[in-house]
């Protein structure tokens, strides 16, 4: 739903008067009016300047301002219950001072869409052991001697459990990405990437050097146009065709809450015989009747997509990444990634972690709590989400996207609703320029299996309240 | 830039400009508007044409720290709406502000000198030429 | 409130929001004036 015109001149008129203060602010610290807190070392000669002083422009003058409503040290697991550190700032959030308490909140901004991040329970127990077998982790790269049984064990388990021949793990969501693209495309090869990526993947594709086409977010007409108008042109400059095409998507959006539209995504791959990388950050786990992402959700074949990747960030309490598919592409990546010759190999408790995650998921644990968490994430979704636009509220993405983007649209209404949450004592997470764009300033919220219909029903209540508080009821759709 | 809505805000700040310059009872329309031309044309050379690089830190490992807004447009193309619409809108100005000092000369002089600041970087043949 | 929210001097400190009140005062009463004396 488009937000209402006026709403958006405003919102550029608040830009313009933060600037100008900004830049009065900045005309006073160079002249000396006001003491300059930022850099301490300031009397020395010879410090080159690092970065252009425009480029923390924004930092220095406008995120400064909000920053207490963001990174807040938490002394808990991020379950559906947080234990937050309270920061006092005598001077605007230059600085900031621990008075020793802690606060009590619920969790709607963590992404732990099963709910398994705890640290109790059997899988724990689990954990513990290999500690016991293990070390905590190996300082070792996969080329040499880091693979571990736990990591065999989780990679045979993950293709399984996606229901494609092999898989490789990395100890890293965001490495994943970028340490890997360069192996499948290279100079001479065409990436169609989505508008919204995320930026490991950009990451990914600018170190693969391969040229990069971006078509707009979700939208497969687009998507088709840009890809036949490529495949006429052929490269840049000779016209050669393109040696590889390749289409470069999410699951879910983070930002968006939206869900990629797989089966047209499916048609143009088989129509153009191009291939398919799929993100599935924040789907793996998250949706679908099994918790096998996308490919589950809407019952497509996971065979269909080429490089299937994914992390154990969001829906596994873990860390780290994987690819998956045919075993001949698994084993070409395991040769030439970056993240197996470089980066330290994923620690074997982790690894058990997402094995006993993963195992319960698929209901191999003895019990059917997997398939009940996975239950549980859609039902409070659709409610949560089905409440908020009772309310009047703008939600963006799908219904079943447990990514709750509720917009905003003006920048200081995102901390104002967090303060507000805080003192309220629930947790919520904003998001503003840059990683979205000037007018779509959003609060969002990350449903979990672990929430209980009392903590949705509190913030829903509390959002209710200040909706009105601080009119940010925009939707113009008659309520239901 | 290219943003619903920016377009329209960006006419309406240069409207708030010259009705702020207007509130000055001093002032006489002629000045008023010469000084909004003038205004415009600083700001926006200043914002498209010395800035360079980005207000916050991009991920591209500063890959544009060195082009300046103007360059930075549409990843560089020539002849787009939103560098039609950037290049159209001074010159507009121009007329307007050339009609309401009823052809001066003086006036005119500043008004010409300002309008070539702001079109002469604007000009494909200028682009990343230092 | 709403207005502190939606003109952003909710983020900034107390002497720069009676910065921007005065200039805008300033700047409506400067308005009016030069209506009132043009019409």
């Amino acid at each position: 739903e488009e937000v209402p015109f006026h709403i958006i001149l405003i919102c550029y008129l608040s830009y313009v008067v933060l600037i100008l203060f900004g830049y009065m602010r900045d005309l006073m610290r160079k002249t000396g009016l006001e003491r300059n807190t930022n850099a301490v070392e300031r009397d020395r000669e010879g410090y080159v300047q690092l970065y252009q002083s425009f480029e923390s422009f924004y930092t220095r003058n406008i995120y400064r301002r909000i920053r207490d409503a963001w990174n807040m040290p938490i002394a808990s697991v991020p379950g559906a219950r947080i234990t937050i550190i309270d920061r006092l700032t005598p001077d605007y959030n230059n600085t900031f001072s621990y008075p020793g308490t802690k606060t009590e909140a619920i969790n709607m901004g963590s992404y732990n869409y099963l709910g398994f991040a705890e640290n109790t329970g059997p899988i724990i127990e689990n954990v513990n052991n290999t500690i016991d077998q293990y070390i905590v982790g190996v300082g070792t790269t996969r080329h040499e001697l880091g693979t571990t049984e736990a990591i065999s064990q989780l990679e045979t388990l993950t293709a399984r459990y996606l229901g494609v021949e092999s898989s490789v793990v990395f100890g890293m969501g965001f490495g994943t990405n970028a340490t890997n693209i360069h192996t499948i495309v290279g100079k001479g090869c065409l990436v169609l990437s989505d508008e919204l990526n995320h930026a490991s993947l950009i990451l990914g594709c600018r170190l693969s050097r391969a040229t990069v086409r971006t078509f707009r977010h979700n939208d497969m007409r687009d998507l088709e146009r840009k890809l036949r108008e490529q495949l006429v042109l052929g490269q840049p400059r000779t016209h050669r065709e393109w040696k590889k095409v390749i289409i470069i998507v999410e699951g879910i959006y983070s930002m968006e809450g939206s869900i990629i539209d797989l089966p047209e995504l499916i048609r143009i791959k088989k129509k153009y015989k191009c291939y398919v990388y799929l993100d599935e950050a924040h789907s793996i786990g998250a949706i679908g009747p099994h918790g096998r992402g996308v490919c589950d959700y809407y019952g497509c074949d996971p065979n269909d997509i080429d490089i299937l990747m994914g992390t154990f960030t969001k829906s596994f309490g873990a860390a780290g990444g994987y690819l998956a598919g045919k075993k001949s592409l698994i084993d070409h990546i395991r040769v030439h990634s970056y993240g197996d010759a470089y980066a330290c190999a994923m620690a074997p408790l982790v690894a058990t972690q997402i094995s006993s995650v993963m195992t319960t998921l698929m209901g191999e644990d003895g019990t059917n709590q997997g398939q009940q968490r996975i239950k549980q994430l859609a039902r409070n979704t659709r409610y949560f989400r089905r409440k908020l636009n009772q309310l009047g509220f703008i939600l963006y993405g799908n219904d079943d996207s447990p990514v709750v983007p509720l917009m905003l649209y003006f920048l200081p209404k995102i901390p104002a609703v967090i303060r507000m949450a805080y003192k309220e004592g629930i947790g919520f997470i904003g998001a503003g320029f840059p990683a979205t764009s000037l007018t779509t300033g959003r609060v969002r919220f990350c449903i979990s299996a672990s929430h209980t219909r009392e903590m949705l029903d509190k913030s829903i209540e509390f959002m209710d309240e200040i909706g009105d508080k601080l009119e940010i009821k925009y939707s113009a759709r008659r309520r239901s | 830039l290219n943003s619903r809505g920016m377009w329209l805000s960006y006419a309406c700040g240069v409207l708030v400009l010259h009705l702020a310059l207007l509130s000055f009872p001093f002032l006489s329309v002629a000045t008023v508007w010469t000084l909004t031309n003038v205004i415009h044309n600083l700001v926006m050379f200043v914002f498209l044409h010395v800035l360079k690089g980005t207000p916050w830190e991009s991920g591209d490992q500063g890959k544009v720290r060195k082009l300046t807004h103007w360059e930075q447009i549409d990843d560089g193309i020539q002849f787009t709406s939103t560098r039609k619409f950037l290049t159209v809108v001074p010159i507009i100005l121009f007329f307007l502000t050339s009609f309401y000092t009823k052809y001066d000369s003086f006036h005119f002089v500043v008004n010409f000198i300002a309008l070539l600041l702001v079109l002469l970087p604007k000009l494909p043949q200028f682009h990343c030429v230092r | 409130f709403v207005y502190e929210l939606r003109t952003s001097l909710y983020m900034l400190e107390p002497w720069e929001k009676t910065t921007f009140n005065t200039a805008l005062l300033a700047f409506i009463a400067m308005a009016s004036y030069t209506t009132y004396a043009f019409l």
